[in-house]
């Protein structure tokens, strides 16, 4: 029983469930895979990272989280597919293989676990994570208004009660903050995925503002090439270009924090809805949504094995 | 564990900036009961919201007097959160 070949990855699951699952991959992939535990949430569960890794000390490496917004949930599904898809291609997949014999790649698979356990136990819908603080009323900061980059500005809010409440300060909250210790004293990330759900966007800094970034056309071109990649497997159409002009003006978020910090190849998911269910993808469509985000994640990890900074 | 039946997500899609700032105006009116799954953010893009069963018939009420054309996206949330928990049952039963 205790073995990710029995694991639904075509259902969801609980976070014991994912825990459970990251602890027996783990075991199962011990020559590849090895766990970290980078922090612990305001409800003091334990932050967890997937480190892909075939030897060597702070190699160039890829991040990518899913899960930020806790009623995402297809997010965690495709993460979790993508882990397993990651040992089954190595050796396998050319790309893949070059990649991990040279880079490592992290995942963060649930960001944001008190928010991910709370749509499992009280509200399905819940986005941002559960820090309280005396005297004030409402629950939970979004943790993607919580970057020290942009922070206060257009597209976060300062109401508590918001859906988009930036919190009290940048990095207030210890899922960010764990994120951002880890990746500032590794020194050597070199991309970094932040996926999101839905209508099908694939997006690049900035978020706070409509300025291009300095890598604007490399980023254009490779979000192109991604979103190809990505439609050639099921025939869904991915929109992508900048944040604040593809979508909205956003401040304090992740991929704005991270290209900031020097991470150049800094892009954000939302994954497919389908235009019917928002945040309720039927988990009839997990497993498709994987695969062909996976095309085009491999896409971008390519590009940073082969160009690199 | 809370219960949203009667729920409704409606997609609105504005014409033009005016009618944006209308939907704007009504997360400043409802922050607590009006819960944006695709913010206003240009016309081009559509606009999710999820509107609680006790406010449906002001919110239909507010984006018809200001001309705001909606469709249902989803009827029922309630119904697409049993089939949900009932597909993760069987799941594990499996």
């Amino acid at each position: 029983e205790r073995s990710t070949s029995s694991f639904s990855y075509a259902s969801y699951h609980t976070l014991e469930e994912i825990y459970s699952w990251i602890d027996n991959f783990v075991a199962e992939h011990s020559d590849i895979v090895s766990k970290i535990r980078i922090g612990h949430s305001f409800e003091n569960r334990s932050i967890v990272v997937l480190k892909f890794s075939t030897g060597g000390p702070q190699r160039r490496a890829i991040w990518i989280d899913t899960g930020i917004h806790s009623r995402e949930w297809i997010t965690h599904a495709t993460g979790i597919w993508t882990a397993k898809k990651i040992v089954t291609e190595y050796g396998k997949d050319r790309t893949l293989t070059d990649l991990l014999d040279a880079m490592d790649i992290f995942m963060e698979i649930v960001t944001n676990p008190d928010g991910f356990a709370f749509t499992h136990s009280m509200n399905r819908l819940w986005r941002k994570n559960k820090s309280t603080r005396p005297g004030i009323f409402c629950i939970g900061v979004d943790l993607n208004r919580n970057w020290k980059s942009g922070f206060g500005g257009n597209g976060s809010n300062n109401n508590p009660c918001s859906e988009t409440y930036r919190g009290p300060s940048p990095q207030s909250e210890p899922e960010v903050a764990a994120i951002v210790d880890f990746i500032t004293s590794h020194g050597n990330i070199k991309a970094l995925i932040s996926i999101h759900s839905y209508s099908q966007m694939l997006m690049y800094p900035y978020g706070h503002s409509s300025e291009p970034v300095p890598n604007q056309k490399e980023l254009n071109d490779l979000a192109k090439d991604a979103a190809q990649a990505l439609y050639e497997v099921h025939g869904i159409q991915y929109i992508y270009g900048s944040i604040s002009t593809t979508l909205y003006v956003a401040s304090g978020i992740t991929v704005d924090w991270a290209y900031d910090n020097g991470i150049k190849f800094s892009f954000t998911f939302e994954l497919r809805d389908t235009g019917r269910y928002g945040f309720l993808l039927p988990a009839s469509q997990i497993i498709p949504t994987a695969q062909e985000t996976w095309l085009a994640l491999r896409t971008i990890m390519e590009h940073t094995l082969n160009h690199p900074y | 564990q809370m219960n949203f039946t009667g729920d409704q997500v409606l997609r609105v899609l504005a014409k033009n900036e005016e009618q944006l700032s209308l939907l704007r105006d009504l997360e400043g009116l409802k922050p607590q009961k009006v819960d944006f799954w695709r913010g206003p953010a240009r016309p081009s893009l559509p606009v999710d919201m999820r509107v609680p069963f006790s406010e449906l018939k002001d919110v239909k009420a507010y984006l018809g007097s200001h001309g705001l054309a909606y469709s249902v996206m989803i009827k029922d949330i309630q119904v697409l959160l049993d089939e949900e928990r009932e597909a993760m049952a069987k799941s594990r039963r499996l």
